[in-house]
């Protein structure tokens, strides 16, 4: 019968895509701001 | 390799010089500063002078990458010191290739450029195979794939210089991960299906490069991922590696299904090609998929005018050359002449009288193997094909495909021929490849949704009846999604009294499977 | 009716690699650089606590609503990341400036005494980052060219 899909960590509703905080293949939840690497001013990589 | 005499010894030092290099608080904005010096540094031992001694050196390089990881898989207790430790090297490895590839050759010369990655590439993905070749279960993904995934990252930041290449950057990553597709290298195909989903690999070729371009190479990259899968889904228990695997493929699918829609429906007929028959849910996933901009009526609305529909009669784009497949060439040219000409009736006796054979000399018959005697792909492709060319000739006349006006023709001649004449495992392929083409509002659903109907009115045993039934049926149990053109299909079956569906014995041939019909005609009225 | 298919010679050799590889599976933080302060290194929390992140906690009304010493944690701890970007935004619209040259954030404290094309003179309050904690400085110069 296969599987229920709505439980596989994707918000199916979600109005904005999917793609751009997919947490993978194999994560059970999308990524969260801090798992994303983002190209900030080099300003802020204070280090 | 036979490398020149302290080749290797040179490249180490100077790989490992980079790597303090990189790692210094003073390194300048993305290193270029240390990598201003470190070019010196590889100029004066020559490892830049001869395309010959590149190619060495960023062997080796990947080599000592690879062993450090190994030892560091070997010797730090966890996951986290494995990874701080290996990533020392590689990011800094993968930083140099960048900066390497950034600056060879002048600033507009994307050539040089691209030409570089797709040696190191290359490069990269020869020493991984060749180690998965000597290590067998040994075999490690971890240092191929941080180089991989950090080096497609590198070369997708926001800079002018990559921008005017990235399309080039693409497509060579592309073919490295067809080069390295899991049938190719099992052992990656974890890491391969996460390089393959990264939401910035995702991105850039299904949404940010322009003018779809980067769609035809994906979906390359999903078929190479069903092929692999498809033994192991063949069979119903599915072992807990290809489990993962497959569980981690609806999630990706899932994904396409709800931002790029569209790229599953011009590429479902190539992904349902590859995809097992019984591998149902995923399929159905697939045939879900429907543009973004269209809105689907209820199937269970009561007295739906499917022919009414505004797109009904559009066709749907196919990016699959399926007629190519219908091969060999007599073969297409006596199928062309019988669908012009209803004749010579030989080719349809041929059907009729020695299917099996015919069919073998169609090729349909590829082995004796129990359960794979059909060509399934040629199967597909004259389905399609007999399909599109009677929508062509029905919309010339004017009409819109029906009951009446798909009947005794020589289009519904092939499949009543097909239907009757071949055995279950063959018509069941058969009746399949027509429930493929069952998906949102397009003229191939309302034309195939027809032929099945159509099949079953004027089926000449309850055999071929209770197949059809059960084909729809079983694509309708599975969990969710299920394509909006199966599901008008089905309701038309168990409401139009002219199939005559209730009076059939299979309808109620045990309790459950009763309920299940009247549940499904309840949800209908 | 198709039946099962046994698996040929050549694709046992390929489920044993799969096999192989099954225990040694990517981690998420695989495809992400290195946090030297903040490592993604899953942790089991009691069931009970939040096991998901609340929705929506990626956009910025979210961080909007987070305290100034949260957006500062999240400023220094987590750079190089959306988060990090996502707290810059949040702390400008709550009116704090970032002075690239000592890497702190400033908050007028009251109006500036001078306000030249170059730079502005005043009170003003700035988060510093080595002591952990807000600060207030007269008579300091903000020199315009170190705004990010």
């Amino acid at each position: 019968l296969g599987s229920d899909l709505t439980t596989l960590g994707l918000n199916l509703n979600s109005p904005e895509p999917l793609y751009n905080n997919f947490g993978g293949p194999w994560a059970e939840n999308p990524c969260r701001p801090q798992d994303i690497d983002f190209h900030v001013p080099p300003e802020y990589l204070t280090n | 390799y036979d490398d020149p005499h302290g080749l290797p010894e040179k490249t180490e030092y100077l790989l490992q010089e980079w790597v303090a290099m990189y790692h210094l608080p003073n390194a300048g904005r993305d290193s270029s500063k240390a990598f201003g010096h470190f070019v010196t540094q590889m100029s004066l031992h020559g490892v830049l002078k001869t395309d010959d001694l590149i190619t060495r050196f960023f062997r080796l390089c990947t080599q000592f990458c690879v062993d450090i990881s190994y030892r560091a898989l070997a010797s730090e207790p966890t996951a986290d010191l494995i990874r701080s430790k290996a990533f020392h090297t590689l990011d800094a490895y993968v930083r140099l290739i960048a900066l390497l590839i950034k600056h060879s050759g002048d600033a507009n010369n994307g050539v040089t450029k691209v030409n570089l990655l797709n040696k190191v590439l290359g490069i990269v993905a020869g020493v991984l195979l060749q180690d998965q070749e000597v290590r067998g279960a040994e075999f490690q993904q971890l240092a191929y794939h941080r180089i991989l995934i950090m080096l497609f990252l590198e070369l997708n930041a926001p800079e002018q210089v990559l921008d005017s290449i990235n399309f080039q950057v693409l497509t060579a990553f592309c073919h490295t991960l067809h080069i390295l597709r899991p049938a190719k290298a099992p052992g990656f195909a974890y890491a391969w299906l996460e390089i393959v989903s990264h939401r910035v690999f995702i991105g850039r070729l299904l949404s940010i490069t322009p003018q779809q371009k980067g769609w035809g190479m994906y979906a390359q990259l999903l078929i190479d991922l069903f092929k692999f899968l498809a033994p192991f889904l063949r069979n119903a228990e599915l072992s807990k590696p290809v489990s993962m695997l497959y569980k981690g493929t609806l999630r990706v699918l899932l994904v396409l299904l709800h931002d790029f829609p569209e790229f599953l429906c011009d590429y479902h007929y190539g992904f349902c090609d590859v995809i097992p028959p019984n591998c149902i849910q995923m399929r159905n996933l697939i045939l879900s998929a429907f543009p973004r901009n269209m809105r689907l009526p209820d199937p269970f609305t009561p007295n739906l005018k499917v022919d009414m529909l505004p797109e009904i009669s559009h066709a749907p784009r196919v990016l699959t050359h399926f007629a190519a497949m219908i091969q060999p060439p007599t073969l297409k040219k006596d199928l062309d002449s019988y669908l012009k000409t209803r004749g010579p009736v030989t080719f349809l006796s041929e059907l009729r009288s020695v299917v099996q054979v015919h069919v073998s000399s169609m090729n349909l018959h590829v082995s004796p193997e129990p359960g794979m005697h059909y060509n399934l792909p040629l199967l597909n492709a004259l389905v399609l094909y007999v399909g599109t060319q009677a929508i062509q000739s029905i919309q010339t006349k004017g009409l819109s495909p029906s009951m009446a006006t798909i009947g005794h023709s020589s289009y519904m001649d092939i499949f009543q021929s097909l239907a009757v004449n071949l055995d279950t495992e063959g018509r069941y392929l058969f009746i399949n490849a027509i429930a493929n083409q069952l998906r949102y509002p397009n003229s191939h659903t309302h034309y195939f949704s027809c032929v099945l109907l159509c099949l079953f009115a004027e089926a000449n045993s309850e055999a071929i009846q209770e197949q059809i039934t059960r084909v729809l049926l079983e694509r309708l149990i599975v969990n969710r999604p299920h394509p909006w053109g199966l599901l008008i299909t089905f309701i038309e079956l168990i409401k139009n009294p002219v199939f005559k569906f209730w009076n059939h014995e299979f309808v109620h041939c045990a309790p459950e499977i009763e309920k299940l019909f009247e549940s499904v005609a309840r949800s209908c009225m | 009716p198709l039946g099962p298919v046994a698996l040929s010679k050549e694709q046992q050799i390929q489920h044993q690699s799969l096999e192989a590889a099954f225990y040694h599976m990517p981690h998420p933080s695989d495809s992400e650089r290195l946090r030297h302060y903040l490592p993604r290194s899953p942790y089991m929390t009691p069931p009970y606590y939040p096991q998901s992140v609340p929705l929506a906690s990626d956009s910025l009304d979210f961080f909007h609503r987070l305290s100034t010493e949260t957006l500062f944690f999240i400023f220094y701890y987590l750079e190089g990341t959306k988060a990090q970007y996502l707290a810059a935004k949040a702390l400008k619209k709550q009116s704090w400036r970032f002075h690239t040259k000592y890497m702190m954030w400033f908050q007028r404290h009251e109006e500036p005494k001078t306000i030249t094309e170059e730079y502005e003179q005043g009170t003003y309050i700035y988060f510093d980052y080595e002591k952990w904690g807000q600060r207030k400085k007269e008579g300091f110069t903000f020199e315009y060219r170190f705004l990010e």
